[in-house]
């Protein structure tokens, strides 16, 4: 389903080059459940942007779902990031002027949803992740875990066949966590592919596979 | 050293009301270790913000070192924050168009420590959290965790007296985290007040005292 070979992405800051990913070959097959796992700095996000067609590659090939997303415009890429693939970011992007409900409902906008439609959906996902009680609320009236759960009921809410989160339980106690996590082995087990990136042992321990990165290399 | 006695933070959004903090008395002693736990939306962030003077209360006292701070004008406020206290937060909050040794050096600019100096200690904390060769680059060209460590580094320069950490190895790695844990409990052993909010129950053991909050109450 997805496939990188020979990635290099590579910033360049006056002379200084730094190499978040320095020739990273992998495939992700549908269904699915990988963890990846890796130092502070080693590109997991990097990666994840990658896999998300969020950021270009410097270097080689990716596809997904056989279209060659490194050569593609940024129309067609825009489009297989909706149609496909939910995204949980590290520091969750939510848009501080809309509130929960409209922050959710933001990928079924872009899919030109109706708006009961949009609304009945993004009701379900706001209580899958337990915030029933906050949708008229704002980012900043929402502790740090309170946001990252909107961020993943935002991911969801178009029930992409590609999730990828990145440290999805980062900001929650164990119990919310667990909930969560529960949350993506249901995904799982209903054929979604998901990629997560964590630094908790028992996050990646849910995964039938791990990959670990370094210095921007699969090791 | 602090002291809250009956502190109440209420958020009223229309006419819900939001009970942060519903009746909190604590009392920290200098040089104590606490770690503060409990589930996402408890309170625990808005408790390190009244802890550390960001926040007033809606009703209650908070006393720093025996100077009322419920009752104190912004600019005391301000001062005994920059005196007294090192703050991490759960969300970093960097400055965006600052590279990483400008954001480290800015508690000491507020101090009035001169131009060398700054550097010199700044450069000596951005060492201790293993990010010596990013002194040049700003937030967005860091990844999650080196976010964290650029404001745990920030919140220690100024060697406060106190030192309030919320989450503070949640983007961390748990090599990269067991380093960080190091330094606080070094900063322990020296005398400093520590308060820890952390998910995280190895964390969590590290200090000698674990405060637990649920819905705004300690229980
Ligand atoms: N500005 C605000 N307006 C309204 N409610 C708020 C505001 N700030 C915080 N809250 C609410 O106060 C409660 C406590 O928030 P707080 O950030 O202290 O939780 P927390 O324990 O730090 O949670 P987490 O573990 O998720 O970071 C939450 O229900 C939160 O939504
Ligand atoms: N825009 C950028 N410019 C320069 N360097 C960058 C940029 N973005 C990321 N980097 C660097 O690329 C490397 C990998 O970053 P990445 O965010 O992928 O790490 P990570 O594994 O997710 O780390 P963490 O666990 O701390 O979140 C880091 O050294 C980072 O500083
Ligand atoms: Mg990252
Ligand atoms: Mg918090």
């Amino acid at each position: 389903l997805i496939e990188l070979r020979d990635v290099r992405k590579i910033y360049r800051i006056g002379d200084i080059e730094i190499r978040a990913l320095d020739g990273v070959s992998l495939e992700i097959h549908e269904g699915e459940y990988i963890a990846i796992i890796g130092p502070s700095g080693s590109g997991k996000s990097t990666l994840m942007h990658v896999l998300g067609c969020l950021d270009r590659v410097t270097e080689g090939h990716v596809r997904i779902d056989d279209v060659d997303v490194s050569r593609a415009g940024s129309d067609r890429l825009a489009r297989t990031r909706n149609e496909k693939i939910g995204f949980v970011f590290q520091s969750f992007n939510l848009l501080p002027r809309l509130n929960v409900l409209e922050n959710v409902e933001l990928p079924l906008v872009y899919s030109g949803i109706g708006k009961s439609e949009r609304r009945r959906r993004a009701l379900e996902a706001v209580a899958a992740v337990g915030l029933s009680d906050r949708t008229g609320n704002r980012p900043n009236q929402l502790s740090g875990g309170q946001c990252q759960r909107v961020a993943i009921a935002r991911a969801l809410v178009n029930r992409p066949r590609i999730i990828l989160a990145d440290e999805p339980t980062g900001a929650l106690d164990s119990r919310t966590g667990r909930a969560i996590m529960d949350l993506f082995r249901e995904l799982s087990q209903r054929g979604h592919t998901v990629a997560l990136v964590t630094h908790d042992a028992n996050v990646a321990s849910e995964a039938a596979r791990q990959i670990v990165l370094r210095d921007g290399k699969i090791v």
